[in-house]
């Protein structure tokens, strides 16, 4: 299958979403 | 302390379930007594979670480790998944504590969580963080010392992540020859 991959921008975006 | 997290459809599936250890130093406990699962977590959402609740590396007593691994996979050379791995090793010198200590931390962590090591992630079992008097210690653990090409894709990519300049070189040992020897001593097998 296709893996699921995150850049750092992304997951550093995610820190504070609500 | 076992922090709770709860699973939402919003949130971010990682391609990995990942699981948070700590280490103690206690000299009276056998090293595997001072070991414990803080956590588990399979989403970008829960991870976050996880780290802003516990912590910084850089605030842990000296003798303490953080370990982050794929779930299944246990945080000690012993691990079938470890046990012909290797680790690539970041040392820090002793005043970095408190200015790249938990940057690089937290780029380790990133670089695990997001896959980004291409069609090497499968190799990546985990990272450990040392706090140790004499200089600390980060490092990623893949699963085959042996898988050359792997292991130094890995570290060129782990680098580049940390921002390191192509002066500054990293190495990569083999847990085999580190369980063997004194860390001073331990011949590195690939340098990057």
């Amino acid at each position: 299958g296709t893996r699921i991959i995150y850049d750092r921008k992304f997951l550093m975006e995610c820190r504070n979403s609500p | 302390q076992e922090v709770p997290l709860a699973e939402s459809p919003d949130k971010h599936p990682l391609q990995n379930r990942w699981a948070l250890w700590f280490f103690r130093n206690d000299k009276n406990r056998m090293w595997q007594a001072n070991l414990r699962l803080v956590t588990k977590f399979s989403t970008v959402e829960d991870f976050w979670a996880l780290y802003d609740h516990i912590k910084p590396a850089s605030k842990l007593s000296c003798g303490c480790d953080y370990s982050l691994f794929k779930d299944g996979i246990e945080p000690m050379w012993e691990d079938n998944q470890n046990k012909r791995g290797g680790r690539w090793l970041i040392t820090l010198a002793k005043q970095q504590r408190h200015t790249k200590l938990d940057c690089f931390w937290l780029d380790t962590l990133l670089c695990l969580i997001g896959e980004m090591f291409d069609n090497y992630s499968d190799e990546v079992c985990g990272a450990v963080i040392n706090i140790r008097t004499k200089g600390d210690k980060i490092a990623i653990w893949t699963r085959e010392a042996e898988h050359q090409e792997a292991v130094t894709h890995i570290g060129r990519v782990y680098k580049e992540h940390l921002g390191l300049s192509q002066e500054v070189t990293i190495g990569y040992q083999a847990h085999a020859d580190t369980a063997t020897k004194s860390s001073s001593l331990t011949k590195t097998k690939f340098v990057v």
